[in-house]
């Protein structure tokens, strides 16, 4: 669940 | 990172810079609205609030303190330096009538109800409605000078770039935001008008009028 709020873009 | 995403972040960058570099050049903001350059601003605090507290690489880093530093020098040359310049009397868009549904459905539409995760959600809405209050003005006047053409078309062009980096990540990795995908694709559409009258009339040296 957490890498998947982790806005990795711009 | 995939090419899309490349070319999407690069375009934005390109758009900013000839923004900021066109302000500084003529020595004048005509034609640009700060009510836009203000949302834009916005968007970046809201969004990279995430520089504080996690780590995801070194070029996110650097992109996302430009992104921060480069608006808001936007704002200071719109607002202090070059004043006197600024077309207040065609920048009248009225952005409550942005921020304030934005800020509504962020609260009810959000991966997580979190401060930062609703401030990320708000940046990202708003970030699809910001240019509104620059077309508006361009309609308003019924021009935009060719630099502040280009200055749009890669904006406009950095979310569609966009759009082919989700469904490339939807491919490769299952990769699926919905909130970022669907205010992207709102994004996008706002600029197919103008993106229509970029390649028929600027693209072949005339004014957009």
């Amino acid at each position: 669940k957490e890498n998947d709020l982790d806005h990795d873009e711009l | 990172m995939n090419i899309f995403r490349l070319i999407g972040d690069l375009s934005h960058l390109f758009a900013i810079l000839i923004l900021l570099l066109k302000i500084w050049k003529t020595r004048s903001c005509a034609g640009i609205s700060g009510r836009s350059q203000i949302l834009f601003a916005l968007v970046f605090a809201t969004r990279y609030l995430d520089l504080f507290t996690h780590f995801i690489s070194l070029y996110n880093t650097l992109m996302k303190i430009f992104y921060l530093c480069s608006s808001f020098g936007t704002i200071y040359l719109m607002y202090v330096k070059f004043k006197a310049t600024y077309d207040r009397n065609h920048d009248t868009f009225r952005v409550e009538f942005l921020l304030i549904p934005v800020a509504i459905l962020s609260l009810i539409f959000n991966h997580e109800f979190d401060v930062l995760e609703i401030l990320w959600t708000f940046s990202i809405y708003l970030e699809s409605v910001a240019i509104l209050p620059q077309l508006f003005m361009v309609s308003k006047t019924g021009e935009a000078e060719s630099i502040t053409s280009h200055y749009l078309f890669a904006l406009g062009a950095y979310r569609g770039l966009y759009i082919l980096n989700w469904i490339y990540r939807y491919y490769t990795e299952g990769f699926f935001d919905l909130i970022a995908v669907i205010a992207g694709i709102v994004q996008t559409v706002l600029y197919c008008d103008f993106f229509y009258l970029y390649i028929t009339k600027v693209l072949k040296g005339k004014r957009l009028t």
